[in-house]
């Protein structure tokens, strides 16, 4: 790692960051999200807390701009550079700026966030089915309003959720509107609009009017891209017109012919060669939370490593799974020492401070867990700032979310408060911190703990394991157990990768005939789930932040974020 | 077997991403991020070759450092990335 010179550091631990304005090509609390997660990273791993304050000067002011977007180091269209940021101090110094000809997403194309419809501000779900025809994009095949939509599950017709796709005839953002949807045709400087534009603006952001005049009421937001929109350009959010033509030549479909880069355009009227009308095809896009973290080290004083597998390294490159390289920790600890308190993961006993009350306890009866009266709740572990969990599963009618040595539970009756965290080696001293995959045996109660390739039994506080998960008969080429479904009394799924298993508990034995792959049986949830598990009657699969339920017939129904929905933060 | 097809070149409205030469690629990136810059002391001027700054690069960004201009370092020059100098001025 590297430092600027001179080890350039914030003189305090509480630094502040504002965000001061949106790109069009993600939801505002979708970016918003992105930068805390990116925050993060640093405040893991030092003493560091990050303020978000939304008016006055912070430590680091965020901010999209194209081009010559105020400062020395113009940006250079899409691709390139994709963003930059300055070392700690006073001014523009600790400043984040993010190149807004890129298309900012989360990494993997489009991440759309919809809007009302009866999905609860849920992703859209690409690929989706609509009365058999399968749209990788939003659509307003179905509707006269010429709104766009999407399905938030796998098949619209199968689960009838869907909400709508950010588009200027719903929504503004920025400007003086409060978010007003546009107005079209409006008038600007007596000439007549008819959908959003970049006129009367020299940093290439469109925007319309939000009432049928501007030069009189002067309302105005900025428009959000659609995902079919095409990117930079000079047609930057009109879609591509296929077919169209090019050179002489019709195409029906993106092409990197005309270019020497091999990047992927369209034409956004009938014929290029008459009208030179033009943008770069969506893509998979950067992700900003990766771009941020990355920037946010240099706002914090880190240069750039030679490592490269480093998130401080120069280059940009998609990981599915971050996690901070040993080189980025240790060039931040050395500006600012490490993390301070507890111990995120604690794996050793309790040990209580003051003499425990004398008195009678039921310490001897082995199904009465004892610990919860002696284990106490850290308020200062927030599961609500943690992206996604070891695992989940239900213990004695609460919903318990594991992470890093820590747990939270919440009562099955759904809206009881989030207690926690307590310790995992407080109540189940035997247990690593990681915990993969739990689950409770309906019919003895007792409580099944993997991680990697062991597993622990736990009756009450008497203990079985570890032993190899070999022993149940699972393969040894499986590193971890991710989730476990019951199945009626004594039968549990057990789900690894692409696969699941179902073990007998009672034999202790898979049962013949698996493993089966996830997507053949269970259609519509991603097979590559972290955390799977039942909760009052539905199974959840668990990527990320999402959860994706299912009912008995094994339909999806509904698809949303753990932290609000189950969490609810 | 298909004849390859030709390749014609537009330059489109509004693309500030000029062709380059690989040459002018590389000069314009050794520049933009600090390895080929002109030191100026004391009116003594001084150019940094070409050949040590690609070996700089190379040297950062794990590359084999051959001070040539060969084919992976061209890729590297042309991948997206963090606009900070890796050569502080």
């Amino acid at each position: 790692y590297k430092t600027f010179d001179g080890d350039l550091k914030w003189d305090h631990n509480d630094v502040t960051y504002r965000i001061l304005n949106y790109s069009p090509d993600m939801d505002s609390a979708v970016i918003d999200d992105a930068f805390a997660r990116a925050f993060k990273v640093w405040s893991d791993v030092t003493p560091l807390t990050f303020t978000r304050l939304f008016d006055g000067t912070a430590d680091i002011m965020i901010s999209f701009g194209k081009r010559d977007h105020g400062d020395p180091y113009p940006f250079d269209g899409k691709d390139g550079l994709l963003a930059h940021a300055y070392p700690p101090g006073e001014g523009l110094q600790g400043d984040a700026h993010f190149d807004d000809d890129e298309y900012w997403t989360l990494g993997k194309g489009p991440a759309v966030k919809t809007r009302y419809g009866n999905a609860d501000g849920a992703m859209c779900h690409f690929p989706f089915t609509f009365e058999g025809k399968t749209y990788t994009t939003c659509t307003t095949d179905g509707r006269t309003d010429d709104l766009p939509w999407c399905a938030t599950t796998a098949d619209y017709s199968r689960d009838k959720k869907y909400g709508f796709c950010p588009s200027e005839l719903l929504y503004t953002f920025g400007g003086n509107a409060d978010g007003a949807k546009c107005v079209f045709p409006f008038v600007f400087l007596e000439e007549e609009y008819d959908s959003c534009t970049t006129e009367g603006r020299n940093d290439g952001y469109r925007w319309c009017a939000t009432t049928d005049n501007f030069d009189q009421d002067k309302k105005f937001g900025f428009c959000p891209s659609r995902d079919t929109a095409v990117i930079g350009g000079n047609s930057e959010g009109e879609p591509c017109h296929f077919p169209f033509v090019f050179l002489g030549k019709e195409y029906n479909s993106c092409t990197s012919e005309g270019r020497g880069d091999g990047k992927l355009w369209c034409s956004t009227t009938d014929n290029y060669d008459e009208d030179k009308k033009w943008g770069f095809c969506p893509d998979q896009g950067y992700s900003l939370f990766l771009v941020a973290a990355h920037e946010f080290g240099h706002a914090l004083g880190l240069d750039h490593s030679s490592i490269r597998d480093a998130l401080m390294y120069p280059m940009y490159s998609y990981v599915e799974d971050f996690s901070l390289h040993r080189d980025d920790i240790e060039g931040i600890q050395y500006l600012y020492g490490r993390r301070t308190g507890p111990d995120p993961t604690p794996p050793q006993p309790n040990t209580p401070t003051t003499a425990p009350n004398p008195g009678p306890t039921d310490s001897t009866d082995p199904t009465k867990p004892t610990t919860t009266t002696t284990a106490r709740p850290d308020p200062t572990n927030d599961a609500c700032k943690l992206d996604k969990f070891d695992t989940i599963t239900v213990i004695e009618g609460e919903l318990h979310f594991f992470k890093d040595g820590n747990y939270w539970k919440r009562s099955r009756e759904g809206d009881g408060e989030l207690q926690g965290s307590f310790s995992i080696s407080q109540r189940w001293p035997a247990l690593p911190a990681v915990i993969d995959s739990a689950f409770e045996d309906l019919l003895t109660k007792k409580l099944y703990f993997f991680s990697g390739t062991r597993f622990w039994v736990y009756t009450g506080q008497s203990l079985l394991g570890p032993r190899s998960i070999e022993k149940l008969g699972l393969p040894n080429t499986i590193q971890k157990v991710e989730g476990a479904l019951q199945r009626g009394k004594g039968k549990v799924l057990l789900f690894s990768g692409a696969s699941f298993w179902r073990l007998d508990v009672k034999a202790q034995k898979i049962d013949n005939g698996y493993p089966k792959y996830t997507d053949a049986i269970f259609g519509g949830v991603p097979s590559d789930a972290h955390d799977v598990f039942q909760y009052k009657g539905h199974m959840y699969f668990c990527r990320d932040q999402f959860y994706w339920r299912m009912n008995s017939r094994r339909q999806v129904d509904r698809v949303g974020y753990v932290k609000y929905d189950l969490l609810k933060c | 077997w298909s004849r390859p097809l030709k390749s014609i070149s537009v330059t489109f409205p509004g693309d500030i991403i000029k062709n380059m030469t690989d040459t002018e690629l590389a000069e314009t990136y050794l520049k933009r991020f600090g390895y080929l810059e002109t030191v100026q002391r004391s009116g003594f001027q001084s150019m940094v070759s070409t050949s040590k700054a690609l070996k700089e690069m190379q040297k950062q960004m794990g590359l084999e450092e051959t001070g040539q201009l060969d084919k992976s370092t061209l890729e590297a020059m042309k991948r997206p990335r963090c606009g900070v100098p890796d050569v502080a001025n």
